[in-house]
C-alpha cells in the first residue's frame, strides 16, 4: 500500500543523493551522477542511468528547493497515499500543508518535459 | 508508474523474479541439486559439486566402490592407501557415521544482511558497491556466513565478525562430512510456505548419508506486514497441522538414522527494546532518523518484514511474543508427540538461541543492539550468528551427542593426506 517497497526504496535512493551531496559538496546533478557511478559496472550501471535519466531532473529541481525525499517520491509517485491508509513518512512532515499537497505543486513539470530540458541545458 | 516498465530494467526485474521464484541452483547441469556455480542457490548455499555431469556424484553420496577411482561424495577423499590396500574412504570414513547438516528456515537461517555501509553516504564508494550482484543472486543474503551452514569467513570486508557454524563444527568433528551441507531458508519463510520450500532438500533415502536436519522458523509465522498483524498470524492449529506435514514429508524423505532439532520461535520483543533510542545508518549523516520512526514508516508501508515487533506500540509488540510463545509450545508438543512414531529420524526441541546468547553478552558487559542487523533493525548479525552456532553446538554436545557422530579419529591422517580436502 502507499507505493509499499518502490516508494520505500525512492526515499532511500532520494536520501542518499542528498547527503552524497552534502559529503562531497557535489550539485545534486553531480551526486545522482555519483551514486550511478558506484554501481557496477554492466546491467546495475545501465539501469541506473536509465532511472536518473527519467527521474532525474524532477529530483535534482526540487532537492535544489530542499524538498524533503518524502515530498518528492510523493510527486514522482512512487509514493501514494491510498483509500483508507495514513500518509507515510520517514522525515518530518512539512508544516501547514501535507505532503501530497506540496507534491502537488510539482505537477505540472511532468517527468518526461523535465527529461527533456535537463537534456538541453546539459547535453 | 512501476519501475520495473522502463526498457532495459525489465528485463533485470523478469532475471530478479525468477531467481526469488526458484531456490533450487539455476546453474546444474546434471540436476541433483548441486553445483559447481557460488550464487544463485548454488555453492554458497549448498556443498560445491565437484562434477556437474553425473547425477550420482555430489556431496553427501554413499560412496561408490569406496570412492577408489572418482570422489562421489564430494569430501576431497578418494584413491587407494598403498600400505594396507584400502581404499581410502573406507580406512578413514566407512565406520565414521557420517552426517550432513540441512536447515530448513527463513531469513535468519539464510542469514539476511545488507551492509550498513550501503545507506552511509560519507561511507559509500565503488568499494562498498561490488559485491551488490553477489549479494542480489544470493537473494539479499549470506548463507556461506551463517551459523548452521556457513563455511568461511567474509571476504568482501563488509561484515564484522568471524564464522562459526554447526557445519564447520560438524566437519571439524569428522572430515567425512566435508561439503555436506544444504541451506533451504527462504526469506519469510514461514510453517505454511516451508511445506513448498522444503521440497528442495536434496537427499536420496538410499543413496546418501543420514542428516542433521535443523527445523528453524523463528518468526515469520507471527510476523508479516499488514496492518492488522495479529489477524495474520498462524493459528496454534494451523502450526500443528503444518509442523506435522515436514515431519511426515521429512520420514519419507531422509535416510534412517538421520535427526531433527526443531527450534522454536525468538522473542522479537528484544528488538525494539535494544534499538528503541538508537540512530538507524539511513539517518546517521543527521541523527535524524531512530528506529522507532523508521519501524512506524515501513508499518505505514506495509513492507515492514514484522509490524507485530518492529512497532512503537507496546501492545502489539506484547501479543505477538505472546503468539510466538504459543507456536513454540506447539512445536515442543509435537516433538514429545511423535517420539518413537517416526521411522527414519529422531526430533528434539530447542527453545531459541538467541534469547540466551542476547543474555549472556549482556552479562559479559556487551550491548543488545551490537547483535542486530543495524539496516533492517529486524535481523541478527554475523556476531550474533556465532554465538547461536556456539551455543547450539555446546548444547548437542552436552545433551545430544548422538546426533552429531563421534570424533573421527582418523581427522589428522584426512588432512595430512588430503589437506583443504578441495575447498568449498
Amino acid at each position: 500500500v502507499n507505493g509499499g517497497i518502490q516508494c520505500a526504496t525512492c526515499t532511500v535512493v532520494v536520501t542518499l543523493t542528498e547527503q552524497l551531496a552534502q559529503v562531497h559538496n557535489d550539485s545534486v546533478a553531480q551526486a545522482l551522477a555519483r551514486l550511478c557511478s558506484y554501481m557496477p559496472q554492466g546491467q546495475l550501471q545501465y539501469a541506473c542511468k536509465i532511472i536518473i535519466e527519467t527521474l532525474g531532473p524532477v529530483v535534482i529541481d526540487m532537492l535544489e528547493k530542499h524538498e524533503t525525499p518524502d515530498v518528492i517520491c510523493h510527486a514522482l509517485h512512487l509514493c501514494t497515499v491510498d483509500e483508507g491508509q495514513p500518509q507515510c513518512h520517514l522525515f518530518p512532515v512539512p508544516k501547514d500543508v501535507s505532503i501530497q499537497d506540496r507534491a502537488m505543486k510539482y505537477s505540472n513539470y511532468g517527468t518526461s518535459g523535465l527529461a527533456w530540458k535537463h537534456r538541453r541545458k546539459e547535453p | 508508474f512501476s519501475v520495473c516498465k522502463l526498457p532495459g530494467i525489465k528485463i533485470l526485474c523478469d532475471w530478479i523474479e525468477r531467481i526469488f521464484d526458484d531456490h533450487n541452483p539455476a546453474l546444474d547441469i546434471d540436476g541433483d541439486n548441486f553445483s559447481t556455480f557460488q550464487t544463485l542457490r548454488g555453492s554458497s548455499w549448498r556443498g560445491k559439486d565437484c562434477n556437474d555431469e553425473q547425477e550420482n556424484i555430489h556431496p553427501g553420496a554413499k560412496p561408490e566402490l569406496g570412492d577408489v577411482f572418482h570422489d562421489t561424495n564430494c569430501n576431497g577423499i578418494y584413491g587407494v592407501d598403498g600400505n594396507t590396500g584400502l581404499p581410502y574412504e573406507d580406512l578413514y570414513c566407512k565406520d565414521s557415521q557420517p552426517i550432513g547438516v540441512a536447515a530448513i528456515g527463513d531469513s535468519v537461517t539464510a542469514h539476511f544482511h545488507i551492509p550498513p555501509e550501503w545507506l552511509e553516504a560519507e561511507k559509500l564508494n565503488v568499494e562498498m558497491l561490488r559485491y551488490l550482484p553477489f549479494w542480489l543472486e544470493n537473494e539479499l543474503d549470506w548463507p556461506h556466513l551463517s551459523g548452521t551452514t556457513g563455511f568461511m569467513n567474509d571476504t568482501t570486508g563488509r561484515i564484522e565478525g568471524s564464522t562459526d557454524s554447526i557445519y564447520l563444527q560438524m566437519r571439524k568433528r569428522n572430515r567425512c562430512n566435508h561439503r555436506d551441507y544444504q541451506n533451504l531458508g527462504v526469506n519469510g519463510g514461514r510453517s505454511g510456505s516451508t511445506l513448498n520450500n522444503e521440497n528442495a532438500l536434496a537427499r536420496d533415502k538410499l543413496k546418501d548419508n543420514p542428516l542433521l536436519v535443523f527445523y528453524a522458523l523463528v518468526g515469520n509465522d507471527v510476523c508479516n506486514g499488514h496492518s492488522d498483524t495479529l489477524a495474520h498470524m498462524t493459528s496454534p492449529e494451523e502450526m500443528r497441522k503444518n509442523f506435522l506435514k515436514t515431519l511426515k514429508f521429512l520420514d519419507a524423505k531422509v535416510p534412517n538414522g538421520s535427526h531433527l532439532i526443531v527450534i522454536g520461535l525468538a522473542d522479537g520483543s528484544l528488538l525494539y527494546d535494544n534499538l528503541k533510542n538508537r540512530v538507524h545508518p539511513l539517518g546517521k549523516l543527521w541523527g535524524n532518523v531512530k528506529y522507532p520512526q523508521f519501524y512506524d514508516w515501513f508499518n505505514c508501508l506495509q513492507v515492514t518484514p514484522c509490524a507485530g515487533w518492529m512497532n512503537s506500540n507496546a501492545t502489539i509488540r506484547n501479543g505477538t511474543t505472546k503468539r510466538a510463545r504459543e507456536l513454540s509450545q506447539v512445536l515442543k508438543s509435537v516433538v514429545a508427540e511423535t517420539k518413537g512414531k517416526l521411522r527414519n529420524f529422531d526430533a528434539s526441541y530447542l527453545d531459541c538461541p538467541i534469547g540466551p546468547v542476547l543474555d549472556a553478552w549482556k552479562a559479559q558487559g556487551g550491548e543488545g543492539w551490537q547483535l542486530i542487523e543495524p539496516v533492517d533493525g529486524f535481523h541478527i548479525n554475523q556476531i550474533a550468528h556465532k554465538l547461536t552456532a556456539e551455543y547450539t553446538w555446546n548444547y548437542l554436545e552436552k545433551n545430544l551427542p548422538h546426533f552429531i557422530g563421534n570424533i573421527n579419529p582418523h581427522n589428522a591422517e584426512i588432512i595430512k593426506k588430503f589437506g583443504e580436502q578441495g575447498g568449498h
